[in-house]
């Protein structure tokens, strides 16, 4: 997951959302409660709550539109853009816009909810049964009124059982009308509508006069779509009409001719040869709840993330039983926390085989050896392999004596487990160091050691300072290089070079505290700062021309100010805060975890 | 059979974007969502900056870093998706 730069998060945790307005494609009960589900999506897992407010200005305003809908970024029609949202704030900020020229279902096509009738609101059954024929729409057959209506079930003939359809006869919303369905014809500016239109409004919605004459009563009300309303085109919200004529020909359902591309049209006049009016019949529709969660996501502070399968992935794909990816989780804990949710259940002192682990919202560390009471420390000498060439060169060199940080004593029960965050992580004779103020931990993953330390750094590696900021081996002469500051040491076992100013490897003023160091192969190591990273040649320890590089270029995906950088099991990890970010050596992200429990597997 | 008659395929109003080839909408794509201008500052020629552009959207999105304009990134690209950028502010 990502986060918006500088974590942009909200103040509190009571926020309040307001719909502006709704799109003609859903009953506003359906928009209403796709919207408080998916709010609820992040407020199962944290301790976020949403409120919805009907006035005044709510954290999170929710509005549909279409091209450009007042914020500068305009939407494309139908499919491309779907919505979009701003990072918490104030104003336009936290908001969160819907495309209408989108079809708004609830992923898996037109959702038609009756009114009336006596089937208590249900949805209609498509297809349907009437007086033996199948249908697969709302009808006016069987009416003399106009009024489009279909069965709840899959026969009318048998069940009896039927509603009305969204129309513009039975009702319409918003405005000021209170619902009364439109008047046909009405006035408008001296001009007589018999059907709904668009003339007078930028947006592109459809409206009707709810009495005779607007111009006289000014009542009005926005017309609902009809289940055959096309989508897109020139003619949105607009009934198909058939039949049509289409380069001569009649038409009598949706078609894709005069297309390459498969998709299904129809006319919204009789003549598409003459009147040229058109858009496509409708499909699947998006689900306004996968979006909504998604967009809402981003109000809350969640940029877009590599991993496909979570909700943040900025590609949209319909799933039937959605469950919020343990990316998205950790993306939202980690701006605002756990949920209210049962706490952690404690490890039992003493395992026993009746015992079942208890559900909890922790990341579940791998088996790992209880430990002993008395840790062993493990030898951490650093190999000494290194050329006497090599540490003649770089004894000759001046060195400008550092003040040394005269380290506290280290306490061995001291629980690497209790740290927020380490100044160094590293793979040091196979095994991972952890360094953090003058102390360090180890884990190897080969001998299944678990977690040893603490350890004093100076103990092991005299002359270095207390804190250190990174630290890598050299793959080929196993020596082990530190860096501090604008410093760097190189220790061959318990002998050091050091310290030296990293301008000496060609690093310059621009790098400031380096984070971490990847081994390339064979004498190549890549040093990280910021956000850039150079290209360490370690056999004549310079950087390789042509750097620095921008880390983004290549590590695509990781955050560009990971603290540590370090190479584990022959993957890049990156670790920001409590997590770390792991890459395959084809620079694909293919976990985000907890540093704590995935890689150090506290419990 | 019948011969098949050919079929007369229309440029239907307000549908232009179809127009666009691919290189057209893979550069209007890069650029809307973030991924050119970064790229385009270390210069190189347009299909270098390209090609660039398309490896970090590629490694982002999670598809195989191919830096060419495959199949499978220009479905990606015609995919329906949020309008946030997913690179930059």
């Amino acid at each position: 997951f990502l986060t918006f730069e500088g974590d942009l998060k909200w103040d509190h945790t009571d926020l309040t959302y307001r719909v502006l307005n709704y799109s003609p494609d859903l009953d506003r009960a359906v928009i209403d409660d796709a919207f408080m589900r998916a709010f609820k999506v992040w407020s199962d897992v944290t301790p976020l709550t949403f409120t919805q407010i009907y006035s005044g200005e709510a954290d999170i305003m929710i509005m549909f539109g279409s091209g450009e809908h007042g914020d500068g970024y305009p939407f494309d029609g139908k499919d491309g853009l779907l919505a979009h949202a701003f990072p918490p704030g104030a104003g336009v900020q936290g908001d969160a816009h819907f495309d209408d020229d989108e079809l708004w279902t609830l992923g898996t096509g037109i959702e038609v909810k009756t009114r009336y009738g006596n089937a208590g609101g249900a949805s209609c059954h498509f297809p349907f049964v009437f007086e033996g024929r199948s249908y697969s729409r709302c009808i006016t057959e069987g009416r003399t009124d106009g009024l489009p209506w279909c069965a709840t079930t899959a026969s009318y003939d048998t069940d009896k059982r039927y509603g009305f359809c969204p129309s513009e006869l039975l009702y319409t919303y918003g405005g000021n009308s209170d619902g009364s369905p439109c008047v046909f014809p009405f006035v408008f500016d001296g001009t007589s509508y018999d059907a709904c239109t668009t003339d007078g409004r930028s947006d592109g919605y459809r409206w009707c006069s709810t009495t005779a004459s607007f111009d006289r009563d000014k009542k009005y009300g926005f017309c609902p779509n009809r289940d055959t309303a096309v989508v897109g085109g020139n003619s949105q919200g607009d009934p198909c009409v058939f039949p049509f004529t289409f380069l001569g020909q009649s038409y009598s359902a949706c078609t894709s001719a005069g297309r390459q591309d498969g998709k299904l049209w129809c006319a919204t006049t009789a003549s598409y040869d003459d009147d040229k009016k058109w858009g496509f019949c409708p499909d699947r529709g998006y689900s306004i709840f996968l979006v909504a969660a998604h967009e809402f996501g981003h109000a809350l502070g969640l940029d877009h993330s590599s991993v496909r399968e979570a909700l943040m992935y900025p590609m949209y794909s319909y799933v039937e039983d959605f469950q919020l990816h343990a990316d998205d989780i950790k993306g939202i804990q980690y701006l605002y926390g756990r949920g209210s949710g049962p706490e952690p259940t404690a490890p039992a002192p003493v395992p026993t085989e009746e015992s079942e682990p208890e559900p909890s919202g922790e990341p579940e560390p791998t088996e790992e050896p209880e430990p002993s009471e008395e840790p062993e420390p493990v030898p951490t000498e650093a190999g000494s392999t290194s050329t006497t060439e090599e540490q003649e060169e770089e004894e000759e060199e001046e060195v400008t004596p550092e003040p040394t940080v005269q380290p506290s004593p280290v306490d061995p029960s001291r629980d690497a487990c209790t740290e927020r965050s380490f100044d160094a992580i590293t793979e040091i004779n196979g095994e991972l160091h952890f360094f953090k103020n003058g102390k360090y931990w180890t884990r190897s993953s080969f001998w299944k050691s678990g977690l040893q330390g603490a350890f004093s750094i100076a103990d092991t590696w005299p002359g270095l300072p207390a804190i250190i900021d990174a630290a890598f081996q050299d793959v080929l002469t196993k020596r082990v290089f530190f860096f501090a500051g604008r410093h760097f040491w190189v220790f061959s076992g318990k002998s050091v070079l050091g310290p030296r100013g990293i301008e000496k490897l060609g690093i310059g003023k621009e790098a400031g505290r380096i984070s971490g160091a990847l081994q390339r192969g064979r004498g190549k190591v890549l040093l990280f700062s910021g956000e850039s990273y150079w290209r360490l040649d370690v056999k004549v320890q310079r950087v390789d021309k042509g750097y620095p590089r921008a880390t983004d270029d290549v590590f695509t995906g990781v955050p560009l100010d990971a603290r540590n950088v370090f190479l584990y099991q022959d993957k890049y990890h990156f670790c920001q805060g409590s997590f770390y970010w792991r890459m395959t050596p084809h620079y694909q992200v293919d976990r985000v975890g907890y540093v704590k429990y995935d890689i150090l597997q506290c419990p | 059979p019948l011969p098949e008659r050919p079929r007369a395929l229309v440029t239907f109003p307000g549908e232009l974007a179809s127009a666009v080839s691919d290189v057209e909408l893979a550069e209007s794509y890069l650029q809307r969502f973030g991924y050119t201008s970064a790229a385009e500052r270390r210069s190189g020629g347009r299909r270098a900056a390209l090609g660039r552009a398309l490896r970090r959207m590629q490694r982002r999105l999670g598809l195989p870093d191919t830096g060419r304009l495959d199949a499978g990134t220009l479905a990606t690209m015609r995919a329906p998706r949020c309008g946030v950028p997913d690179v930059g502010r």
